[in-house]
């Protein structure tokens, strides 16, 4: 895919830059988490632009980033599972 | 609690313009 650079993303509304780093993101979060994908890149956009923009330049950031929200969601869905069932 | 963030996280689709958290209805 095209790369993103910090200069495209500011050059953008706010409103546009989220969707480009959504863009840029789904893909990367799809080929590990296939199904969540949607999820996890809705979760991480409620990151600050900054802090994505680094988790762009590196990769180890992002991936902990991905962990963490995997962690966060899988735990939403077992509350809400366990709420459904009572 | 009712349990009304049965919609979170919002989803990210590529097409359809980011709203972030005010896509979730209360």
């Amino acid at each position: 895919q095209e790369p993103l650079t910090a200069s495209m993303l500011t050059s953008a509304p706010p409103q546009e830059q989220k969707q480009m780093l959504g863009k840029w993101l789904l893909p990367l979060i799809q080929a590990m988490h296939p199904a969540l994908a949607g999820k996890i890149t809705g979760m991480l956009l409620e990151i600050d632009n900054s802090e994505l923009l680094h988790m762009l330049e590196c990769p180890q950031s992002l991936w902990s980033k991905v962990d963490e929200a995997v962690a966060m969601l899988q735990a939403h869905q077992a509350k809400e599972a366990a709420q459904k069932a009572v | 609690s009712n349990g009304s963030s049965i919609n979170w996280p919002p989803e990210f689709h590529p097409g359809v313009p980011w709203k972030g958290l005010q896509n979730i209805d209360p």
